[in-house]
């Protein structure tokens, strides 16, 4: 028979979690990757729908505008640090 | 396409690169390789020349890091960011950097070459078996040295072949130590150390002494990574400790028992529950491959793309059968023009059907004492058709001394004599009427020079223009059918193994007919060798089983000497 084994779920010591929101997240993605310019980053709610308009444009998603979860899912794949946008 | 703004590009086309320091993860022969390779992707479609230096400031220095490395952009620990270069120019400007959080590998999880032993440096088989005992990673069992060593076929047991994994007792890699490998203990700032330590760096970097007093010797060297080695986590590089205890329980080997994710991790020491000290086990890992052609993209001025499927588009994905896309050719060929190799010519004449029989004197020379076969000389079909451009071949065989590639109704061919030069691609309907375009394999009768041909569940025999078929691959008794073959290998005269999937059998070419005992498990006599290989063809006599564009290639005592690319190795591609 299989032994028992721990059903428990532990943090590991060192394990960079996120604590961030999906909206810092999306911010944070948004400026880094060019979508965002630093003179609108103001948090204001436009600014953001512009910028994810363009990124969801740039990366060939369906263009909503919204934070949805294939955005997100792009914002947390693998790729390049070079910006979309600007130098 | 995206170029950067202003059309930054190189005002020169003979670039050099440098490669400052390398990865942990794989062999340095094998980053290189890699890197080479990338470079060739844009060097193909361009007039770009790249040469590699080993000394001073190249235009494209290259380098590994983590988090901070010097350029203000830091990374950000494994996934996420991979990769980053800069745009043409001076400095800074045209280096690419690789983020050293991550696992590189070529894109489909961890290879191990060995090293010493005698298997000639060829891969680790996974799982293979040790005295009755299944291992799944390299092991020291057996070894009163602590060596890792791991078996290059399924069996140990079977076939003795083996050879030792990377591991800091064997050697090191960059430092001052020329390869040296460690010395434990040794002492570091008056401490003792008995393993590879991280202490003294800020970049993470596992080093040892390579002498027994580095505050004396000053001498020293990087660990290699071995292949339990964990990624992320408290332990970065450290190996796992296996067995370990975690939550009373005992583990050998990674387990995703303590987290939601899902994700593999192991303990780097025997008790986690005492230690805390753990980290991420291997995945796939990154194509250092792929990332460094993106990268080297930017580096040559290429922006990111909106074309998904292109290599410049911003997010990584793997693929097995790369090809530059053409909105990556545009955007490079705007900057730099196009490569000056040979142009499509326009075809020529087509060749009347009723055209004497002129031997080709290569073919003639073999065959016409043996079988008074005066092959038509076939003309090429597309001279702009390149057989260095094509992925994969559909069979691959010698007749008449000339290695033939098939590949959808054409087929090229070259020789020794030929000095690699590829003549084709040639129509197969034009010097073997009655074959379908497609055929999965094809060998030679060395005694009476007779060509078998081979296409789903059907076989095709040329003697001369001469020919017999299609018939069943019943009637050779390979019963049940399989659904194609793979490949076929001569086996001394009137002998020829024929390979499908897992199994291979041998033909008695003079019956015409497999010989008892057949099917066998091709692993048991070929281990070593992916299962699930496209083409199998002997060239200049050794074994070779090609998958992909990658052929393992074995000697005739079944040993894989080596593990190289059909364009170069077969086809010798520029």
């Amino acid at each position: 028979p299989l032994p028992a084994k721990p059903q428990v779920t532990i943090t590991f010591p060192g394990e960079l979690v996120s604590q961030k929101s999906n909206m810092e997240l999306a911010n944070e993605y948004l400026s880094r990757f060019g979508y965002l310019s630093e003179t609108k980053k103001s948090g204001r709610q436009e600014s953001t729908t512009k910028a994810l308009r363009a990124m969801q444009k740039k990366l060939g998603l369906e263009v909503t505008g919204e934070l949805d979860q294939a955005t997100l899912e792009a914002m947390r794949a693998p790729r390049c640090g070079v910006p979309d946008v600007g130098s | 396409f995206l170029t950067f703004e202003g059309n930054l590009k190189w005002d020169h086309t003979d670039l050099t690169y440098r490669v400052t320091n390398y990865s942990p993860d794989l062999d340095a022969s094998v980053i290189n390789d890699a890197f080479k390779r990338a470079f060739k992707v844009w060097s193909a479609v361009t007039p770009l020349t790249f040469t590699q230096v080993y000394s001073g400031e190249a235009d494209i220095m290259i380098m590994f890091g983590s988090q901070e490395h010097g350029d203000g952009y830091p990374f950000d620990g494994k996934d996420g960011l991979l990769a980053h270069a800069f745009p043409p120019g001076q400095g800074i400007q045209g280096d690419a950097h690789f983020d050293d959080d991550e696992f590189w590998t070529l894109g489909a999880g961890l290879v191990v070459n060995t090293s010493f032993g005698n298997a000639n440096g060829a891969a680790c088989h996974f799982p293979f078996v040790f005295e009755g005992k299944s291992y799944s990673h390299c092991t020291a069992e057996g070894r009163s040295d602590g060596l890792p060593w791991c078996s290059t076929t399924p069996s140990f047991d079977q076939d003795k072949l083996y050879g030792f994994c990377p591991s800091e007792l064997l050697y090191t890699y960059g430092g001052n130590s020329d390869g040296a490998k460690c010395v434990f203990p040794f002492v570091f700032d008056g401490t003792s150390y008995n393993t590879c330590t991280t202490e003294g760096r800020s970049d993470g970097y596992r080093w040892c002494a390579t002498t027994a007093n580095f505050d004396q010797d000053k001498k020293y060297g990087f660990c290699p990574n071995r292949d339990t080695a964990v990624i992320g986590g408290n332990s970065q590089g450290e190996p796992c400790a296996f067995p370990f205890t975690f939550l009373g329980q005992t583990y050998s080997s990674c387990t995703s028992e303590g987290r939601e994710d899902g994700r593999l991790w192991c303990a780097t020491t025997s008790n986690y529950d005492v230690d805390r000290k753990w980290g991420l086990c291997p995945d796939r890992g990154y194509s250092i491959f792929l990332v460094a052609a993106h990268e080297f993209g930017h580096s040559l001025g290429l922006d990111h793309t909106s074309v998904r499927e292109a290599l410049m588009y911003p997010m990584y994905s793997y693929i097995e059968d790369f090809q530059l896309h053409q909105d990556d050719i545009e955007g490079i060929q705007f900057l730099y023009g196009r490569g000056s190799g040979p142009k499509p010519t326009p075809p020529g004449p087509v060749p009347p059907t009723q055209t004497p029989d002129v031997p080709d004197q290569t073919t003639l020379a073999t065959t016409t004492e043996d079988s008074g076969f005066q092959p038509t000389e076939p003309s090429p079909v597309d001279p702009g058709s390149d057989a260095c451009r094509v992925q994969a071949f559909d069979a691959i065989t010698e007749i008449n001394g000339m290695m033939h590639f098939f590949k959808s109704g054409k087929y090229w061919r070259t020789s020794q004599s030929l000095k690699g030069k590829i003549q084709g691609p040639f129509p197969i309907a034009e010097t073997w009427p009655a074959l379908p375009a497609t055929l999965d394999a094809a060998f030679q009768d060395l005694l009476t020079k007779k060509i078998f041909f081979f296409a789903g569940q059907r076989f095709w025999v040329y003697t001369g223009k001469s020919v017999l078929g299609p018939r069943g691959l019943e009637k050779l008794g390979l019963a049940p059918a399989p659904a194609r073959l793979t490949g076929a290998l001569q086996r001394g005269r009137g002998k020829v193994l024929l390979f499908s999937g897992e199994h291979f059998w041998r033909l008695d070419v003079k019956v015409q007919r497999v010989d008892r005992g057949y099917p066998r498990q091709t692993e048991e006599t070929f281990g070593g060798v992916p299962i699930d290989v496209h083409n199998v063809f002997l060239y200049r006599g050794k074994y070779h089983f090609c998958q992909d564009r990658f052929c393992w290639r074995m000697t005739p005592r079944y040993q894989v000497d080596r593990v190289g690319y059909l364009k170069y190795d077969v086809l010798h591609c520029p």
